[in-house]
């Protein structure tokens, strides 16, 4: 009379799709744009090419008095690395597949947003979606939809057609049911905070009514790309130290270390082992489950480990994010501007950066709640809800006295954060907000501390300037 | 170069497992004790029987100066339904297992806490799991570990026991590190708050230092349970309408929609299907996709089914609400309570009942930050963190004009909240906070002014007494 089921990941975000972010008619318009967005961005930059990319939605059954929701066809076409078509299905068809599961900055990381949007767009109009994409070859066009119970790619047509201009990219098209009018004003923020951050990326967006908004690019220079590392020891654990032993074929602990880990060098592999009580000739497939836990507590105490690699992240610079601030706020020489990157730091074994800017200027308006304006960016996404849970608020609100900087609550501030990971601390699989993970915490706090103390500066200066003209 | 690669449902937590809410050593210790916790609660509820708890946590090796987490066993016995042997090793070693995903009030509804919980210990400590349970026949007894990248358990050992007092419950025991005494106040305060909601419940809980804290039952009444629903309507969409059409084994389409929904007479099977323009002698499985999305459409558009059944529901009732906040927050005679029960209302297509609560008194302290003391309740579970994210805190300080109710900020008021849902609206899932879902919202809002009139009366009442006094 109790009865026992299991479900698939595919059923469990149909089920609980607010979780992932479509939580209703406009939210949903606004979480298919971005997680086709973000895998876009993600297509282009991996390879370092500027992307170019044509966003359009377009209205095909209009709301009416009964129902406020209107069906439209979401259209994203950009210019990155393509999809070889073997993996085109699973990408969008299968929860919990994809190419972000390594250690390498991306936006994409949990292998589910593709999917997630093609699986709303399907339960909310029946239609399939509709994904072409070249690696530079021929050119793969798949019709399909998702086995939702079983998490798996249901292909309805799969042509193959020839790549005369050898083209290469990915369009992807589907239809969902959503409220455009609600989103609209979300959206539009989501792009420019996106242009703020990507001042080398050029998105066009045709919106429902047909206007046309260009975001064009600023620059043709690109951040340096991210590379994969191997783990960093300080962030191991019992799992994931077996999985490693169970695929090594080395053969013994010493020679393990440097292979599987960043970080450890011929010297220090030996230190560490005779630090953390194993004999450094050990097979690593003949640890004890006692051994793996006596290294996993060791690895996390033991000081001498090179400081964790920071090549797997990719900052955006302060040439960069200043061109994009400027550009975004219309700011112009004599407004406040000052952008600052912090070293890289670590938190459970994760390198990461805090970047900053805080701009001050006539031509910035106040926040409507007279709070200060906060653009939070997570790996290059603007993150523009539920700003009083993330860590980023906290900070801004509760860790700095703007006060002592001679800011006052009616100074129209603009404070831009960027956290660059190989783990972003999302507190919920929606990517909306960050946890106050302490090390995180504190490198942003520092992080705005060191501009404000210029900021000081510029607005004793301008106190200064104004006392003298008065007289 | 790109490399392609689908993980299991239990390696996606396992790498992102502060999104369950597992994310640093205290919260860990907080979040194993309730998933099991409410697992215990849940099946001593589904067959009324007042649940008797032994919770226990003992330090096996203690923190250092280098660690500050401990490695502690967790013990929960419970005296409810037990599982059936063939289940055991499932709930507990695979993520997206159990018997709760049905449309019935439970506090279970994802079916992966307790595997998160056993994971997390397994990742901590490298130790297996036991869980003994018997459903009234055999006591069997597992050892065993999850097989994280395939989402299985696997079984060490298994040991069929007899049964002398014919007992029936479970016993889960597990190995995990974590930070006791960071954890520890949050840990006593959703103990005290589910006794608040519980009062019929006995729970005993050893915590490492050995202390005993003891919360009795203040009464043998239980709830009436909740039963199993059909769907209503408005809540379908395509997919579900398509595994309806799958399964079904009727011939035609009326038939049909007075077999798979609730709400549903001969008469208004008939009159809907005619609304919807599809004739009712149509044989379910041979609906074309446009007629399912014509369906799903009329479906939430027609206003006469019958209201969304709320036997499916198992509110407290303002009794049993009264006696746990008396005992809990010790008020006296003199003391304002008053507690409030609406009628049933619906969210797409889910039924839900709000409860709530305002107390006044001498007795209770003002919340530290001299805000209101909000308890938020969601199916029995006391939701602890993320308060400002919460809807609840949001009618609490943004809908609600306190001072039109004499309420001044210096009032030490109690304010609390129970939702009930067969779907909850949590935005995440750990479990810890509700989204704003608009008629959620205004029920709540509905329910907390309709009890502050009353507290009006008492405190206008109390400002004549103290005037009269005076004199
Ligand atoms: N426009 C695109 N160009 C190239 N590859 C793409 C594109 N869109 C999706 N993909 C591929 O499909 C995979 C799955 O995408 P999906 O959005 O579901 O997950 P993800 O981006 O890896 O993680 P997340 O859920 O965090 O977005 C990606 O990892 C990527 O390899
Ligand atoms: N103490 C218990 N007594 C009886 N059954 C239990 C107990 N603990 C777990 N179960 C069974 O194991 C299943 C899986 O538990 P688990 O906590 O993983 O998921 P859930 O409770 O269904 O959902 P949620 O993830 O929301 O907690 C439950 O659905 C229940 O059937
Ligand atoms: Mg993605
Ligand atoms: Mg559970």
């Amino acid at each position: 009379e109790i009865t026992y089921q299991s479900i698939s990941p595919s059923d469990f975000f149909y089920r609980n799709r607010e979780i992932a972010g479509f939580s209703n008619p406009s939210r949903a318009i606004y979480a298919a744009v971005r997680e086709l967005l973000e895998n876009s961005l993600d297509a282009c930059e991996s390879i370092s090419i500027p992307p170019k990319i044509y966003l359009r939605i377009t209205e095909i059954t209009p709301s009416d008095a009964e129902r406020e929701s209107a069906v439209y066809v979401l259209r994203i076409e950009d210019n990155g690395t393509g999809i070889p078509s073997e993996h085109i299905p699973r990408c969008f068809g299968q929860v919990f597949y994809g190419s972000k599961y390594n250690l390498k900055q991306a936006r994409g990381t949990f292998g589910l947003g593709g999917t997630i949007t093609v699986l709303y767009g399907q339960i909310t109009t029946h239609k399939p979606v509709k994904v072409v994409s070249s690696t530079g070859v021929e050119i793969h066009e798949y019709e399909m939809m998702i086995d939702i119970e079983y998490n798996r790619p249901m292909i309805l047509r799969h042509t193959v057609l020839e790549n005369k201009k050898g083209w290469r990219g990915t369009i992807v098209e589907l239809h969902l049911e959503g409220d455009y009018t609600r989103s609209m004003s979300k959206l539009y923020e989501y792009l420019k905070q996106t242009a703020m951050v990507c001042p080398y990326a050029d998105i066009t967006f045709v919106d429902p009514k047909g206007r046309l908004y260009r975001f064009e690019s600023a620059t043709n220079v690109m951040p340096k790309p991210p590379k994969t590392v191997r783990p960093h020891p300080h962030g191991i654990d019992v799992e994931t130290l077996r999985r490693m032993t169970a695929t090594s074929k080395v053969k013994n602990m010493k020679l393990f270390m440097i292979e599987q880990f960043q970080g450890v060098g011929v010297m220090t592999a030996e230190k560490f082992l005779n630090f953390a009580g194993i004999d450094p000739k050990t097979d690593p497939k003949s640890l004890s489950p006692d051994d793996v836990v006596k290294l996993v507590r060791a690895a996390k105490e033991f000081k001498e480990f090179l400081r964790p690699d920071a090549s797997c992240l990719s900052p955006l610079g302060e040439e960069l994010l200043s061109t994009g601030i400027r550009k975004e706020l219309n700011l112009t020489e004599k407004d406040f501007l000052r952008v600052y990157q912090r070293h890289p730091s670590t938190y459970s074994g994760f390198p990461f950066i805090v970047e900053a800017a805080i701009a001050l200027g006539r031509s910035l308006s106040k926040n409507e709640e007279g709070s200060k304006m906060i653009y939070r960016f997570a790996n290059r996404i603007p993150l523009l809800f539920d700003e009083s849970s993330c860590v980023v608020w906290k900070v801004v609100n509760k860790n700095i006295n703007w006060s002592t900087y001679k800011v006052s609550n009616d100074t129209p501030l603009v404070i831009a954060v960027h956290l660059c990971s190989t783990k972003i601390p999302y507190k919920s699989v929606g990517k909306e907000f960050l946890a106050d993970q302490p090390e995180v915490e504190k490198e942003i706090t520092n992080a705005l501390r060191h501009i404000a103390r210029y900021l000081r500066l510029y607005i004793s200066r301008n106190i200064r300037l104004a006392k003298e003209k008065r007289r």
